[in-house]
């Protein structure tokens, strides 16, 4: 318990970073590939000219993520965890000295691709966004529920795919949300068409707004 | 280090039982929605009548995967593990006490969707398999190396969608299991269409006997 406390306290200073700056911090998480950086790319190419963004990305290894990330010009600082599954508070607090936060208006955490631990970590963050592409199957809620309990956004994602797959529901994947009795909502789109991204940037704006 | 060093002491126990009885442990592990249990379902029916076959499969929660397994014929033990992100060797141990090892000749352990954390526990288990599906990036390996280091075969699955996804390469994968200095093979398969099943079929019969 006392991990989880040390992070808690590290968590609630991070926050306090992010309270001066007025900055929203959003925790994307995921399994492996299910495009939280294909929709961070998406992401930034849309809010160019709108909210000033950065990124710090969590992997085990390589820079790949923030180097895809960088190529859409804001910052990204990627942290490797060595073999830790899930980023924590004290990883995010020396990822934060690399950003000016006086610069920013939203910070995005994309987390190490892991459907259980992450969600156990508050990183002083303010929205857990949950993606769930449409190939690994709609009973995952139901089955990692530690994750989806802690959702505040669930966005299925690769929804161009739905024309190829034959067996993933929509309706079952926001049922098996909603039987978690999370009210949080989902949004359906596709990072590569573009469909969904509109949704997507209004949630994010008015998260902003009601933060602030 | 104490908690794995318990571990690694159970793991030896349950080996002691599979090699009384001449068992063959096979420790599936991948990201959630690989194609874990759609893999296990088309092999129990290509080994029917060959090998005789258990599977012991964990999850947070639910029974669903076990139910799927279960409608084969074949012995299916679900354990739920609450909120840990991996099986143990306890947890499989206490699994075997619903399984007569001198009925079968194969045992499938289905580990829970995660690409860290359960290459790092001993079940007992003789061959890690390891699947990477065609959705989720070729880039995985490089990204997550405590899991493809441990990989005795990966298997690239879902490779009827190949033809639908423009930037998965089979090449790129195999290559940076190469480079992560795992001399392992790889076979590509789809458990949907069939293609890539004999090879796999043949590879766990090769082990089964090697193993005897
Ligand atoms: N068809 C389709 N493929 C997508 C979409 N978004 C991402 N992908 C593919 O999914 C794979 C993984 O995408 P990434 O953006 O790297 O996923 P990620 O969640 O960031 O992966 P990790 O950081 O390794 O956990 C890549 O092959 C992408 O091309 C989409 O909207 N549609
Ligand atoms: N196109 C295609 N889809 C597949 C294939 N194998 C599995 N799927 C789909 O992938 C999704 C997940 O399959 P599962 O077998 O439940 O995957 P899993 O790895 O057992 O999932 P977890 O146990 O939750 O980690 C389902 O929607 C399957 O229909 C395949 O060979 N081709
Ligand atoms: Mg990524
Ligand atoms: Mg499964
Ligand atoms: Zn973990
Ligand atoms: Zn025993």
């Amino acid at each position: 318990q006392s991990l989880l406390s040390e992070n808690d306290h590290q968590a609630a200073h991070n926050r306090q970073h992010f309270e001066q700056h007025g900055v929203l911090a959003v925790n994307l998480m995921s399994s492996p590939g299910s495009g939280k950086t294909a929709l961070l790319e998406q992401t930034l190419e849309l809010l160019r000219d709108r909210l000033r963004v950065a990124v710090i990305v969590g992997d085990l290894e390589t820079e790949n993520d923030a180097v895809r990330l960088r190529q859409h010009g804001v910052t990204a600082v990627q942290i490797s965890t060595g073999s830790a599954c899930h980023l924590d508070a004290h990883m995010v607090h020396s990822a934060l000295h690399e950003i000016d936060l006086s610069e920013i208006d939203l910070l995005f955490i994309e987390n190490v691709g892991n459907l259980v631990c992450p969600a156990s970590f508050d990183l002083g963050h303010h929205r857990n966004v949950i993606l769930l592409s449409t190939t690994e199957g709609d009973d995952k809620p139901a089955k990692y529920p530690v994750m989806f309990r802690a959702a505040d956004l669930m966005l299925i994602s690769k929804c161009d795919l739905l024309e190829v797959l034959d067996d993933f529901s929509p309706q079952r994947a926001m049922q098996q949300l909603q039987q978690l009795a999370n009210p949080a909502p989902t949004l359906q789109l596709s990072a590569k068409r573009g469909s969904g991204m509109a949704a997507w940037i209004a949630w994010l704006q008015q998260q902003l707004d009601d933060h602030r």
